[in-house]
């Protein structure tokens, strides 16, 4: 998950 | 319906302006891919079913069908396209020369093939729509965290294409769709091979998330 930072937090947003 | 209501759209290029020629190509393609990505994340987690995949899940689909689910668009785009030229964008229309010289004559060859498979059975936007979903729940994720849910995701999609077609009496095309899904995966595959192969001798400076989903397949 640490390598795929902003996959991880863009499908974490909930817009 | 709900798939049609969804469908972002094309977005519009960005021509780099710090360098020229070939390089500008590649930078302004990028910097697209880049931007659409963004959007096919936010777009993939309005497909019924996926919201209820694990993060986990979510993730793999995503890193594994991401390119499969981008070309799509542009096969559809290329369709009607004067002069064998691909579309990535209303302003971004690209000739065989042009892939070349950006070096990008992989991708040009392989998503031209595509793009006449698609042109041969006259891909409707209903379809295209379908099959960009498909093409990200069918990608391939090993292990699977929750597969049932995936599996109710995947049969889902199957089923809407299936009613689509029986709706206008043409059962036959649900098949052929689904046989197109192996070019659509080889030519995703030799589009991001060709990519990583740019990144590695041409030292593009990318965005960071197409990095990290370049990164992903690498």
């Amino acid at each position: 998950k640490e390598k795929h930072k902003i996959l991880h937090q863009l499908l974490q947003n909930s817009t | 319906s709900h798939l049609l209501q969804t469908e972002p759209g094309s977005l519009a290029a960005n021509h780099d302006a710090s360098t020229d020629g070939s390089l500008r190509t590649l930078l302004t393609l990028c910097d697209l891919l880049n931007r659409e990505l963004l959007v096919l994340i936010g777009w993939a987690k309005q497909i019924p079913g996926f919201s209820d995949l694990s993060l986990v899940d979510q993730m793999s689909l995503l890193q594994s069908g991401w390119m499969e689910a981008l070309l799509v668009g542009v096969a559809w785009r290329s369709q009607s396209a004067a002069g064998e030229e691909l579309v990535f964008a209303g302003n971004l229309h690209l000739s065989e020369a042009q892939c070349r010289a950006a070096g990008l004559a992989d991708v040009y060859e392989a998503v031209r093939h595509l793009t006449v498979r698609y042109q041969g059975m006259k891909l409707r936007l209903e379809e295209a729509v379908t099959l960009k979903a498909l093409a990200l729940a069918n990608s391939d994720t090993d292990p699977v965290d929750c597969p049932d849910a995936l599996q109710r995701f995947r049969d889902g999609l199957h089923e809407a294409l299936q009613d689509y077609e029986l709706s206008r009496r043409e059962q036959h095309r649900t098949g052929r769709l689904l046989m197109s899904l192996p070019l659509l995966r080889q030519t995703a595959d030799r589009t991001v091979q060709n990519l990583l192969w740019l990144q590695r001798q041409r030292r593009i400076p990318l965005h960071k998330l197409l990095l990290e989903m370049l990164d992903a397949k690498a």
